[in-house]
């Protein structure tokens, strides 16, 4: 595996040997499970608990409440049950699908915070080789050359630690979500990530090429890596490409990066969780909103139902559950530098169960001790609180040992 | 093992095209240009799909119109790049995840 390296992508097959992370050691994870996989459709599937069958969204241009029905959202549920509910960074996909305000103020207490900087996300601020700045797929950058000096996932942790210590001092119970933009394209992260993925250990997907029997209506084109300056100077043939060897290899390279530097803003977020003392009674979930392809099937990005698309990881550290809590003065979440610590693979989670996450809504009430929300009838549209997913609690005290029943069945 | 693996938890996802083969818009059809949608089921051991087709207006789709299917094994296919389903059509096990 190139470099020590993390989640290799939020998918299919992240070998993690977390840099910054250990509660993968200590959490239960699951893999599997986004109801579609594009942005703005799997938030609101999951933050509504309700498959895009019933949120009637498959695009980016409609608003759930008026266009399918006035569902509450997990977050709202929260709010209304005395949590004070912050969003930081991308939890609703912005835009129209959220109205325009990420749902506020229906899901949060206050207004939704998003990095200044999130405005230039897709401008060209990539250098060249020839010295000149364009709006490339690949696009390791120096962070101090950037538009305000920054990047926007290093403003959302910022601001993340900033309402931890904020609601160390409130004493009032809270739902924090934070969302990440990497590694969505295009793939803009420190260059400095590189080094942890010498391009001449990166290899192309284990099957680069369209399957022969493989229909076509399954085969996504990936409008969106084709339109970026770098891969349209490749002039690749529309719609199976491929895309040459080389810059394959640059593309998996830069996703490596982009997901090593997430892990790098999660591992200082909770290390400031540990800080302001609250990881001993805080749950802390990490998920996607789906997998990518990296070359598998001689496709990229997501808009497919290949499990590289759907796939996310799903982890939950509950204290006192899926690990023991921390003393006083223990650390849940020491922070390790991926630049500076030799990290081996931390092992595996404790579970590959096959979920779903329209049922994130149900396991995180019940694990908070609220009410869960009933199950959906089969036609839910004027029903405000209910859901389609079940609480996956029950798993985490499964074992994963198989036991042989009377009818000879595994167990 | 049919007689076994009844009640294994299953894992839908769905995804809309707006044509058989590849278009500009495949990736990101807007809701009025959606024709076809993909419903995967995918279990420990397989993902099973149909491609059915799909009326934008009244959101419904339409199970005994069927543009194509993917059936993959995962145990001896763990990529998913051996397409199955016309293979299987008419056996116990396609019968079985419909």
């Amino acid at each position: 595996r190139p470099g020590p390296a993390t989640w290799r992508r939020l998918g299919w097959d992240w070998g993690c040997a977390s840099a910054c992370w250990p509660p993968a050691a200590c959490s239960l994870w699951r893999l599997r499970g986004a109801q579609q996989a594009v942005c703005a459709p799997s938030r609101v599937s999951f933050l509504t608990g309700r498959r895009p069958d019933t949120t009637r969204l498959y695009d980016f241009y409609s608003y759930w409440r008026v266009h399918a029905g006035n569902y509450s959202t997990m977050p709202q549920y929260f709010k209304e049950n005395g949590y004070m509910t912050m969003s930081v960074g991308k939890v609703f996909h912005p835009g129209v699908s959220s109205n325009y305000h990420d749902d506020y103020p229906y899901s949060w207490s206050i207004p939704p915070f998003h990095p200044s900087t999130e405005k230039y996300e897709n401008d060209k601020t990539c250098r060249g080789k020839d010295g000149r700045l364009y709006a490339n797929l690949v696009c390791p950058v120096n962070v101090t050359e950037m538009p305000g000096g920054t990047l926007p996932d290093i403003q959302t942790t910022e601001e993340a630690i900033r309402l931890l210590k904020v609601m160390k001092t409130q004493k009032q119970k809270f739902f924090l979500a934070v969302g990440y933009h990497k590694p969505h394209i295009p793939l803009r992260y420190p260059q400095e990530f590189l080094k942890l993925y010498p391009l001449e250990n990166i290899t192309l997907a284990p099957d680069p090429w369209v399957p022969k029997k493989l229909p076509s209506v399954a085969y996504n084109p990936w409008m969106d890596i084709r339109q970026r300056d770098d891969v349209q100077a490749l002039n690749v043939s529309f719609p199976y490409g491929p895309l040459p060897d080389d810059f394959q290899r640059q593309i998996r390279q830069s996703y490596y990066a982009a997901v090593s530097y997430l892990d790098m803003q999660v591992g200082r977020l909770l290390n400031a969780l540990d800080d302001v003392g609250l990881s001993s009674s805080t749950m802390v979930v990490f998920t996607a909103d789906h997998g990518w392809s990296l070359g598998e099937h001689g496709e990229w990005a997501k808009y497919s139902n290949f499990d590289v698309a759907t796939r996310v990881p799903l982890m939950f550290y509950v204290p006192g559950m899926t690990s023991a809590a921390a003393s006083q003065q223990g650390r849940i979440f020491p922070y390790l530098d991926p630049f500076s610590h030799n990290l081996g693979l931390v092992p595996q989670g404790q579970s590959k169960k096959v979920v779903e996450l329209v049922s994130l809504f149900s396991t995180l009430a019940e694990l908070a001790g609220l009410q869960v929300p009933p199950a959906c009838p089969k036609t839910s549209f004027h029903v405000a609180l209910c859901t389609e997913g079940a609480s996956i609690v029950h798993y985490f005290n499964s074992s994963e040992e198989k036991v042989e029943t009377e009818d000879g069945c595994e167990d | 093992n049919n007689r076994c693996h009844t009640e294994e938890p299953v894992a839908f996802s769905q995804y809309p095209r707006p044509s058989d083969t590849p278009q500009w818009n495949s990736d990101r059809p807007e809701l009025k240009d959606i024709r076809i949608m993909g419903y995967s089921m995918r279990t420990i051991d397989y993902r099973y799909t149909v491609w059915v087709q799909f009326n934008p207006n009244n959101f419904s789709a339409d199970f005994e119109d069927v543009h194509a299917g993917e059936l993959y094994v995962v145990e001896i296919d763990p990529n998913q790049d051996y397409n199955i389903y016309n293979n299987t059509l008419h056996g116990h096990l396609f019968k079985k995840l419909l």
